[in-house]
């Protein structure tokens, strides 16, 4: 299953 | 980091300073939605709380730091600068029609229910149509200064290109963001019109020009 999302993003 | 996150960075650069270029040299934000403008600032403020918390990477960091500065620039050329070349009246979207739903749907559909994290969809719901005001104010128009439609290229792209990052990053990481890829989905379509003009007329020399 997917992984949370990390808020490396711009 | 992967070539399209890098590539779709570099295309929201250059959208800024195409856009910053296009004022100093014309000496007029003529064009230009003010009211989209102040929407990036809220964006940016919005999502970057983050900077007072949590350390990524030095280019994380400055990027961060240009878009909050960079964006406030703009509205400060715009507001002072050259005001008299801004036209209000054509100006005329309401941002509150904008504002209010990206905010109650970021009370509903967000990861956690705290301050930081509700900024943060807030942010992202809103800069997916952040262009809306000035989408509309082209439509008032019927017609864009072929600098302002490169900017606008410039930053339909860089949303775009991040749409194939999400695709690479589920498969190279196995993360998923649905929240920044329906978001981006909906920011990417929202410029398809536009897009479709701009590559069929001013790429090929013609200005931009809507059907009347």
């Amino acid at each position: 299953s997917a992984n949370p999302p990390v808020k490396d993003e711009l | 980091m992967n070539i399209f996150r890098l590539l779709g960075d570099l295309a929201h650069l250059a959208s800024i300073f195409i856009l910053v270029h296009k004022m100093h040299t014309t000496r007029s934000c003529r064009g230009i939605s003010f009211k989209t403008q102040a929407l990036y600032v809220v964006v940016f403020v919005t999502r970057y709380i983050d900077l007072f918390y949590s350390w990524i990477s030095l280019y994380n960091f400055v990027m961060k730091i240009f878009f909050i500065s960079s964006s406030c620039y703009i509205l400060y050329l715009m507001k002072y600068r050259f005001r008299p070349t801004h036209d209000p009246t054509l100006d005329t979207f309401k941002v509150e029609y904008l504002a209010g739903p990206c905010f109650a749907l970021a009370l509903i559909f967000n990861y956690h229910f705290d301050f930081t994290e509700i900024m943060w969809t807030f942010s992202i719901y809103l800069e997916a149509v952040a262009i809306f005001p000035q989408l509309f104010m082209m439509q008032r128009t019927g017609e864009a200064e072929t600098i302002t439609t490169h900017y606008l290229a410039a930053l339909g792209i860089y949303r775009a290109l991040y749409i194939p990052n999400w695709i690479y990053r589920y498969y190279t990481e196995g993360t998923v963001d649905p929240i920044a890829i329906v978001a981006g989905i909906v920011q990417t379509g929202l410029y398809l019109d536009f897009f479709y003009v701009y590559f069929t007329k001013v790429l090929q020399g013609q200005k931009f020009e809507l059907p009347a």
